[in-house]
């Protein structure tokens, strides 16, 4: 069980890291990083958000949204979650996506936890905040697939979200319970075969907000790679949503590396709050799981 | 979708700014104008004589929103601009037929 | 309600404005903008050499109306804005669903 | 007739207008607006200590086009003024119900 809390911890710290990592880089092309950064591998800050370094963003903030509601609940509460997104979202977060926020509105405003579907829903908004659904659900698949769609329709309706969220979600499970890597390239192949917009080879260098390109991104850099800073590394120069792939890539990678597969100087950068508090919540979230022996 | 122009004292535009934002509406578009009404414009020094200027500067709002939100947003912009003392402006709401998002093409409630 | 926008020559705008007064229509908002047409921009001398610049500054001014006045509102801003020089401008008569006057609440004709 | 109102980057105001020639279209009426949304203004130095400004410098851009010239302007604005980065800008489409040439007293498909 302490190789799981470690690797759990890592999970939710490779989001952080990862979205503090790729911000820098956000939005920018492989050949402009290249040019400002040479190879972008450390934690700086700036980006178009100008960020203080080690600063996240909403990949981050959204996701312990979901962690606080649920150890505040002792469980599943999506109210709870949209509750928190929508204190979130008046706090003026230092981002915020448009769809994110029509569907955390709507709460806001209409007491509607489920936006209608829409063809423009295909982002990768939801899927980013997938950490502490997987890690509150560990041990049980169905339940983790549920409860991902649901927290995604707070602001995502749309089939290849829900294919995402669920899928990376069972990814992160099954590293986390220890998978091996022959492991998680079968259930990689498994949501591709199902999901053929996820297929990542040949990859293309398509890393935007659709999250069809956020997956293949992350797989192709993921299993590309042998540990977690390569990882991270190759995803955030890949540019375009860097933040995103850089966090959900963190969230894989973390889940099967471990804790001891981060680089220290990354961790000791990240901003000392946001990680005691990652920290935490990630223990206190699998203490509530089936995998702890809860029903 | 609607367009809400408001015309409002220009020293309000933060707290009007704030209220919307306590209703997630965060995208707007703003300009500097000149307001003539009922409202009379300070007095100037002119070559030694004084005189009234006859406009006060005054700060345009504009902001697209989906129908279903109209009456809320007029309503915080109406409370968070209101003085109660002439001059408080105007909001005025006007039909848009279409709204696209120039970076992606994303069109009509998505757009906004 | 209707909104009156008329895009006029600047050095026009007391005309209009007192030919407005005249019919008792005292409330308008007004900005500098600039308008490009048929009629050339000013020439300008930078750096030694003389280039057009190819816009030329206007005056907007927007009134919200009754539709009663609609047409006494156009044809006197079409008059007093008239040089029939090239470049006099526009007006553009576009619906206005609703008016609030933000100091009282007042909504409809009673909020202009 | 509609009113083709967008609200771009300043730096784009050249090539949209280049753009929007190469269809035949000259005439738009233009303003400096301040822009509130996602994309981050710059940042400044206040009394030590350094923030971003929440506002954009952005370009309105209003033109009157006859129904049947909407789909072609819209694209060819859209097209001419994306970077494909955050704050590219909005397009709307509002109805106008009269247009008149203030030196010529023509109306509608005429005054444009
Ligand atoms: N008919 C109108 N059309 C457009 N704008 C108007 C009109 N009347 C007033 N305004 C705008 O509203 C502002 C406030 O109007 P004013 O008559 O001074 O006070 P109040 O709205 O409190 O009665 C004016 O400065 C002007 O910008
Ligand atoms: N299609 C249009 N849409 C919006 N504004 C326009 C349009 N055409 C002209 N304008 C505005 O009207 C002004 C006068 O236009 P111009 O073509 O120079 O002369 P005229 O109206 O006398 O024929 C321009 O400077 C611009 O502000
Ligand atoms: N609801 C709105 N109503 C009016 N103007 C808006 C609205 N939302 C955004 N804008 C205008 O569009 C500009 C770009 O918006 P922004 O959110 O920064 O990026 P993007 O359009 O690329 O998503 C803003 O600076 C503002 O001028
Ligand atoms: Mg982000
Ligand atoms: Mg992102």
């Amino acid at each position: 069980m302490a190789d799981v809390l470690s690797r759990a911890r890592a999970a939710f710290l490779g989001v952080a890291v990862g979205d503090a990592l790729g911000a820098t880089t956000e939005y920018l092309m492989p050949e402009e990083i290249r040019r400002l950064h040479g190879v972008h591998d450390r934690i700086v800050g700036g980006g178009w958000l100008h960020l203080a370094p080690g600063q996240v963003t909403d990949d981050t903030e959204m996701s312990l949204c979901i962690a606080r509601a649920v150890i505040d609940a002792g469980g599943w509460d999506l109210p709870g979650i949209a509750d928190r997104f929508a204190r979130w979202m008046k706090g003026k977060p230092v981002d915020l996506g448009a769809t994110c926020r029509r569907g955390i509105r709507d709460y806001l405003l209409k007491g509607q936890l489920e936006t209608p579907p829409n063809e423009w829903d295909a982002g990768n908004g939801a899927a980013m905040r997938m950490v502490p659904v997987a890690l509150c659900t560990l041990g049980d698949e169905e339940r983790m697939a549920r409860l991902a769609v649901a927290q995604a329709r707070i602001t995502h309706n749309h089939p290849l979200s829900d294919a995402a969220c669920a899928g990376l979600g069972r990814m992160v499970q099954r590293a986390i319970l220890g998978a091996s890597r022959a492991q998680l390239r079968a259930a990689a192949e498994e949501l591709c075969a199902r999901t053929p917009a996820f297929r990542f080879e040949p990859y293309r260098g398509e890393a935007s907000g659709y999250v069809g390109d956020t997956v293949r991104t992350v797989f192709h850099h993921f299993f590309g790679t042998g540990n977690f800073r390569d990882c991270l590394v190759a995803t955030v120069n890949q540019g375009g949503d860097a933040d995103t792939t850089g966090a959900i890539a963190g969230m894989i990678a973390g889940a099967h590396y471990g804790r001891k597969g981060i680089p220290e100087r990354w961790l000791r950068r990240l901003d000392r709050r946001v990680r005691d508090e990652v920290e935490a919540a990630a223990g206190r979230l699998v203490a509530l799981s089936p995998a702890a022996g809860n029903d | 979708m609607k367009k809400i122009e408001a015309i409002i004292k220009p020293f309000k535009l933060d707290e009007v700014k704030e209220s919307l934002n306590d209703i997630g509406v965060q995208g707007m578009t703003v300009s500097e104008v000149k307001g003539f009404g009922r409202q009379k414009g300070h007095t100037e020094l002119y070559r030694g004589a004084e005189y009234v200027v006859d406009f006060l500067p005054k700060i345009k709002l504009e902001i697209i929103v989906p129908d279903d939100l109209v009456a809320q947003v007029v309503e915080v912009v109406e409370k968070s601009a209101r003085t109660g003392r002439i001059g408080d402006g105007k909001i005025f709401v006007t039909n848009v037929e279409e709204v696209i998002r120039i970076r992606t093409g994303e069109r009509g409630l998505d757009a906004i």
